[in-house]
């Protein structure tokens, strides 16, 4: 299985999968790749996931689209968070799920009512921070959760603060990653992340 | 009225990951000279996909520039060097979403199209529908202008082997272990 995922510099992120699935497979039989919310999702509120292992582990536990939930509901309460920290609670009722255009119409925001880009230097940062952390925390806990099941296998995921994240629960898994801050860097197995990085 | 506690706002920035799939590799069997050619080919994937986002093109075409260089890779179990069915053939899968609408699109059991991503991207935008299979899937590829790409193209002797080795061990097809092929 191959994959990838980005964000772009307009703040748009992708993810794409492909697959031969698995030697001898018999039946019809298809695993979780072509399956968008198991193998694929991609949401601007959240991250960009691409997964690959054993299938029918990463379909019963909707891998992808998990990964992406506890992310973007982190981030929204990221976002909350750092607004009462600032003194602004009242103003966050105001722009909670909607704001006023001067023309009198309602406007949703494009990427949802929590966004930590409308934050500027240190509070940016920090959330940033904040949204790497648990990006790498909610991609652990969703493989942790596939191998309790006996599931095996990997995830690269982007958010769109720019962090590119693998989490993998087997010896190796061939990945690669690249940003505008200067990492580019491939590996194949555990722990080596930058031990194969190419100029 | 939002939080902003000073006036530089974050640079725009882009970011790309890839994988060529996940297993339990024997260490002692990597020898340096087939490390490199999985090193390349991940950098080629890699570059192909990072060429894209710096040169300010789309998050969407970033993935799929990175991910054809592995389907034409018969290292990957995907495209040109998939697996084997148990009757013998290569059937592949796809998928791509965008996260700006959460379009999406999907293709299984494809046998006769090159690149299955750019399929599955063809049916998230000129399809109404999210995933189709089979026949029907390589009917629509032939509707949109995909090439039909002969059986030949994506077997390789290395994947046959496996296959073999399979069945001659009598084992089922979740007995072995099937990742990264």
């Amino acid at each position: 299985t191959v994959g990838a995922v980005a964000l772009d510099m307009e703040g748009n992120l992708a993810a794409g999968t492909s697959t031969g699935g698995m030697t001898g497979k018999r039946w019809g039989r298809v695993g979780d790749a072509p399956v968008i919310g198991a193998g694929t999702y991609a949401d601007n509120r959240a991250c960009a996931v691409s997964a690959t292992g054993w299938g029918e582990y990463f379909l019963r536990v909707g891998v992808a689209h998990e990964i992406c939930t506890r992310l973007r509901m982190e981030r929204d309460a990221i976002v909350r968070n750092q607004r009462l920290m600032q003194g602004l609670a009242l103003s966050v009722a105001a722009a909670d799920l909607k704001e006023q255009h001067p023309s009198g119409e309602v406007l949703h925001h494009e990427y949802g009512p929590y966004d930590i880009r409308q934050f500027k230097g240190k509070a940016w940062q920090t959330a940033a921070q904040k949204v790497e952390r648990i990006a790498q925390k909610a991609a652990d806990a969703v493989m942790a959760d596939v191998a309790e099941l006996g599931g095996d296998g990997g995830v690269i995921l982007v958010t769109p603060e720019g962090h590119a994240i693998f989490s993998f629960n087997t010896s190796g898994m061939y990945r690669g990653r690249a940003t505008s801050e200067g990492v580019n860097e491939v590996a194949i197995f555990g722990g080596e992340d930058k031990a194969s990085a190419t100029p | 009225a939002l939080a902003q506690d000073d006036a530089s706002p974050p640079e725009p920035k882009w970011s790309i990951a890839i994988h060529g799939g996940a297993g339990t590799l024997n260490r002692d069997a990597m020898t340096p000279e087939r490390r490199a050619e999985y090193e390349a080919a991940l950098q080629e994937a890699l570059d192909a996909g990072r060429a894209v986002l710096a040169r300010g093109g789309s998050a969407m075409d970033a993935v799929k520039a990175a991910i054809l260089p592995m389907e034409d890779n018969p290292l990957f179990n995907a495209g040109r060097g998939a697996v084997f069915t148990w009757e013998g053939t290569n059937e592949l899968d796809a998928s791509i979403m965008d996260g700006r609408d959460r379009s999406a699109g999907a293709v299984a059991g494809v046998k006769t199209v090159k690149h299955p991503i750019l399929l599955a991207d063809v049916v998230r935008t000129e399809s109404p529908h999210v995933m189709l299979m089979g026949e029907g899937a390589e009917e629509f590829a032939a509707e949109q202008g995909f090439a039909v790409t002969p059986p030949e193209w994506f077997a390789t002797e290395a994947r046959k082997r496996a296959l073999e080795r399979m069945k001659a061990n009598k084992l089922s097809a979740l007995d072995v272990d099937h990742k990264f092929g």
